[in-house]
């Protein structure tokens, strides 16, 4: 429905993600820099995303020695 | 090191998956690893079950997400095995945990190895090549816009919120990058998979990596 509250929403936060492109996209001008643009998250808001995707703990490790613990 | 190593090619990466609109990506990661770890070994490539580790593993939150550190110290301590995924099918929801009996096939870890490879990403390219696909935290923030290419720019390190599987590098190009198996299904990216420059750990992709031991 083009007239709810939600489609509006939706809309706003599909204008602030293709300004976000036009950022992310000003540091893309090697061939094969990573290019950002329209896909299935772009109506979503940035705090939306992350509450929906980025649910991983962080979890310190052990720096990497590169020694073998036998010999 | 070769200059190009892609676990896919020896065909023991899962296609990749669609965690949905729920806080799996932990559990995808790990058990993408053990998937793959288990087939390196000579066994058929199978889908195990990321519902399991989802529904099981009690320290972590399910859903509303999780550390991949948390599920392979607890599939390590239980020597829980994980059985197929047509067995027990991935609902994107947390739901209660299933138990199978002792007898009942599936794969239990035997080990697991976490290090921070931050400055020495040749050793976590050893340690790819020498162990499998290897689970990663990263900084996904910008991944949320990200169509394709190497990403270099834009992304955090020691800010993880997101955690992928490592398949391969290649550093026969201007631009050396890692292979990063995603769970967010196959129209994201590059048919899944994201590209992330190697050095200077970009996202974080080197801060805390884990490899499995079956």
């Amino acid at each position: 429905d083009v007239n709810s509250e939600e489609f509006n929403r939706r809309h706003l936060y599909f204008q602030d993600t293709m300004k976000r492109h036009k950022y992310l996209n000003s540091f893309s001008a090697a061939p094969h820099s990573a290019k950002y643009g329209i896909n299935q998250f772009s109506d979503l808001s940035q705090k939306e995303f992350r509450e929906l995707y980025l649910r991983a703990s962080t979890a310190r490790a052990p720096s990497f020695s590169g020694l073998k613990t036998e010999g | 090191l070769p200059a190009r190593f892609d676990w896919r090619d020896k065909a023991v990466v899962s296609p990749v998956q669609n965690q949905q609109a729920c806080g799996s990506c932990w559990a995808f990661s790990v058990v993408g690893a053990m998937q793959s770890v288990h087939a390196i070994e000579g066994s058929t490539l199978e889908r195990l079950s990321v519902q399991q580790v989802l529904d099981c593993s009690y320290k972590n939150e399910g859903c509303n997400g999780g550390s991949t550190l948390q599920a392979l110290d607890w599939l390590k301590q239980t020597r829980v095995k994980l059985v197929l995924e047509s067995e027990y099918s991935y609902k994107a929801k947390t739901g209660i945990c299933h138990y199978f009996s002792q007898s009942h096939g599936g794969v239990a870890l035997k080990n697991f190895t976490a290090h921070d490879f931050g400055g020495q990403e040749k050793a976590m390219m050893g340690q790819l090549v020498e162990c499998g696909p290897l689970v990663a935290l990263v900084d996904a923030v910008s991944w949320q816009d990200y169509l394709g290419g190497i990403i270099q720019h834009h992304c955090s390190s020691h800010w993880s919120n997101h955690a992928v599987l490592v398949v391969g590098y290649d550093t026969t190009g201007d631009i050396p990058y890692w292979i990063v198996q995603n769970s967010w299904g196959t129209s994201w990216g590059n048919e899944g998979y994201v590209y992330i420059k190697i050095g200077d750990s970009v996202c974080g992709i080197a801060d805390s990596v884990a490899a499995v031991f079956l």
